[in-house]
């Protein structure tokens, strides 16, 4: 049996090793790290959250999730680097130290392991997850058009056999449905960080609306001293700004739910490509990827952490 | 398990605005299977080998720039799985 230290963490790994990683990781820090199933996917897989607690109840938490988009694989390999970042740096840097002495940090790393899975087994290029539509011969639905906020405006689909089809009703797929009550029933999320791949952005709600957050100059002050820490590792450059301003309108996305639910510090990425390979990020570049981002996620989480609400 | 053999990705550089509706006119056909990567300027979008002539054309007639950004996805997928293969426990 491996551990966590010889982990191969430049390579990309199969649903079940990732499931792997996480067993190993509890079993080696039964102090610091536990593993909560928070529901089950349509196919009936686990959906595994490791929780980084030193204690306490029911603190103010951090929450950040990888791999809503099954093909973009460079999220679920950095979800696998952060996880262990942030038991190697517990103890030996002073942010994450502090954060996780009076705070709860939450990650899901697979959020769509049936889709996850599934461009293992059948097709690489798989966004959705793997429900059946109803009267239609097309799968999935897009996990990141299903929340309840602007849900069926525009940037989405109501077509089933589009890449962004958003699903019967808001928070109908179980893999979206798991967050929305496991948020609520905490209740204290005080930061919701949602990472994708790919085009090099940091961005923040909203995406259904024009309507400017109202924390918006907070938002947009702390994204930019994220992607500057991001910078300053390899100078990859990101854009940062509201999703709708920044990319395009997208209604039903998570981080204006969670920001909807009061989550302020609610932010997603978009991570790299620098070159040119898209979805297809060479194995090598996952944890430069990770290592980039994490510096940024440290901002995020130490602004949360010093600007209690 | 999926062949994306012949199919590339294309990165579209539409100009303004009327480009990019231009482009995303080619969403609609259907009959073209075009997976849009990225929707955002530039637009990254995966064409299967059926519809290469189509889409090169209707680009080049419409005057917008674009150029291959990935000339073999099943290549690029091929050398992932080896290298996971020769690392996989």
């Amino acid at each position: 049996a491996g551990n966590t230290d010889t982990f191969h963490y430049t390579t990309y790994h199969t649903l079940s090793e990732i499931y792997s990683f996480q067993d190993m990781l509890v079993a080696e820090n039964p102090k610091l790290v536990s593993k909560t199933v928070i529901g089950q996917s349509y196919e009936g897989r686990p959906l595994n959250v490791l929780k980084f607690s030193t204690g306490g109840s029911n603190r103010p938490a951090i929450w950040i999730d990888t791999g809503i988009h099954a093909r973009e694989w460079v999220t679920q390999a950095s979800g696998i680097v952060f996880a262990k970042k942030i038991v190697t740096e517990y103890g030996t840097d002073s942010a994450v130290t502090e954060i996780l002495n009076r705070m709860d940090v939450f990650l899901e790393m697979v959020v769509n392991p049936d889709g996850y899975h599934f461009t293992h087994t059948n097709n690489r290029m798989w966004r959705k997850n793997r429900k059946q539509n109803r009267g239609s011969t097309c799968v999935g639905v897009d996990l990141n058009r299903n929340w309840n906020a602007g849900f069926g405006g525009h940037g989405s689909s109501n077509n089933p056999c589009s890449e962004i089809y958003r699903g019967t009703r808001a928070h109908s797929e179980p893999e979206v449905k798991s967050i929305v009550n496991f948020v609520r029933s905490h209740g204290n999320i005080k930061a919701f960080i949602s990472i994708h791949s790919y085009s090099q952005m940091l961005l923040f709600p909203y995406g259904y609306t024009r309507k400017p957050a109202k924390d918006q100059a907070e938002l947009d002050q702390v994204a930019q001293k994220a992607i500057t820490a991001l910078a300053s590792l390899y100078g990859t450059s990101y854009r940062y700004g509201s999703i709708i301003t920044t990319i395009y309108q997208s209604s039903g996305g998570s981080i204006d739910w969670t920001y909807n639910q009061g989550i302020k510090y609610s932010y997603t990425f978009e991570l790299r490509d620098t070159g040119h390979f898209g979805f297809i990020l060479p194995a090598n570049q996952i944890v430069p990827t990770a290592n980039e981002t994490w510096l940024a996620l440290k901002v995020i989480m130490d602004h949360t952490f010093k600007n209690p609400y | 398990k999926g062949d994306f053999h012949g199919h590339q990705v294309f990165r579209i550089v539409p100009k303004d605005d009327v480009q990019l509706a231009l482009v995303r006119v080619l969403e609609d056909i259907l009959d073209l299977e075009l997976d849009f990567w990225r929707w955002v300027t530039p637009v990254d979008v995966r064409v299967p080998s059926h519809s290469l002539q189509v889409v090169k054309t209707y680009l080049e007639n419409h005057c917008i720039k674009y150029f291959t950004m990935i000339k073999d996805l099943q290549a690029l997928l091929d050398e992932e799985q080896r290298q996971m293969k020769s690392i996989a426990p």
